[in-house]
């Protein structure tokens, strides 16, 4: 028998339990109920629906629901795995796995392959990358001519795009960023080794006796 | 000449990527 406190809890639709999401991923119970609060905490904070819309994922990430950001789209539109429009509890804490200090190399490469494949051609082509680049220039407020960024881009392209085919495909993006270890910074998020002091309102709520 | 940076390495700066703020209280 459950205590009285826990069956009052009512789950976000779409709800997994923490044990099975613990062992798809590189967290632990513990670590997949803390994410739990951190879930709840973003996906009420506008839309109280239990689901993590497009605008309370950018007044996360930003504190600005009206920030609209190419990365922050692709990075949303990754997590959403259903393609729904939503982000669910599983789809958070899978996709946050990615990130997870413990996890392969070789997944992290592949999810920031995606990232940038922006069309999902299964290649990242020589016009996303400018898009990319024309995206943060226009998001830091930096102007730089359009022959400038061509040579950045070109300059890339001369390094990543090994067979020259004109498009960097996984094989050769993993080759890239073997070399370039610096480009998986970003995909690795020391605070997911903490969780659960970070998010320590979760003990008072906890279901599991551990 | 930092302008001519690595691409990756440009975009690799975006706010957009960096998900440690979804952790800030």
């Amino acid at each position: 028998m459950g205590c009285w406190f826990s069956k009052q809890l009512e789950h976000t639709p779409g709800y997994e339990e923490p044990a099975v999401l613990a062992a798809e991923t590189a967290f632990t119970v513990g670590e997949v109920e803390a994410l739990y609060e951190l879930f709840k905490k973003i996906s009420y904070s506008i839309i109280k629906d239990g689901l993590i819309h497009k605008e309370e994922f950018q007044l996360a990430l930003f504190k600005n629901s009206k920030k609209h950001n190419l990365f922050a789209d692709r990075v949303f539109d990754l997590f959403d795995i259903k393609r729904n429009g939503v982000i669910e509890f599983g789809e958070f804490v899978r996709s946050l796995s990615v990130f997870h200090p413990n996890t392969s190399q070789d997944e992290k490469i592949a999810f920031a392959f995606r990232l940038y494949d922006l069309r999902s051609t299964g290649f990242i082509e020589r016009e996303e990358l400018k898009e990319l680049v024309l995206a943060l220039l226009h998001e830091s407020d930096l102007y730089l001519s359009d022959d400038i960024v061509d040579m950045i881009v070109d300059q890339t392209y001369k390094l990543a795009d090994t067979n020259s085919d004109g498009k960097i495909d996984p094989i050769e993006w993993k080759e890239f960023v073997k070399k370039n270890p610096s480009l998986l910074k970003i995909m690795t998020l020391p605070y997911l080794m903490d969780i659960t002091t970070a998010f320590p309102s979760f003990i008072m709520n906890s279901e599991v006796d551990e | 000449r930092p302008a001519l940076m690595n691409a990756f390495e440009l975009i690799s700066t975006s706010q957009g990527l960096n998900l440690g703020t979804l952790f800030e209280k």
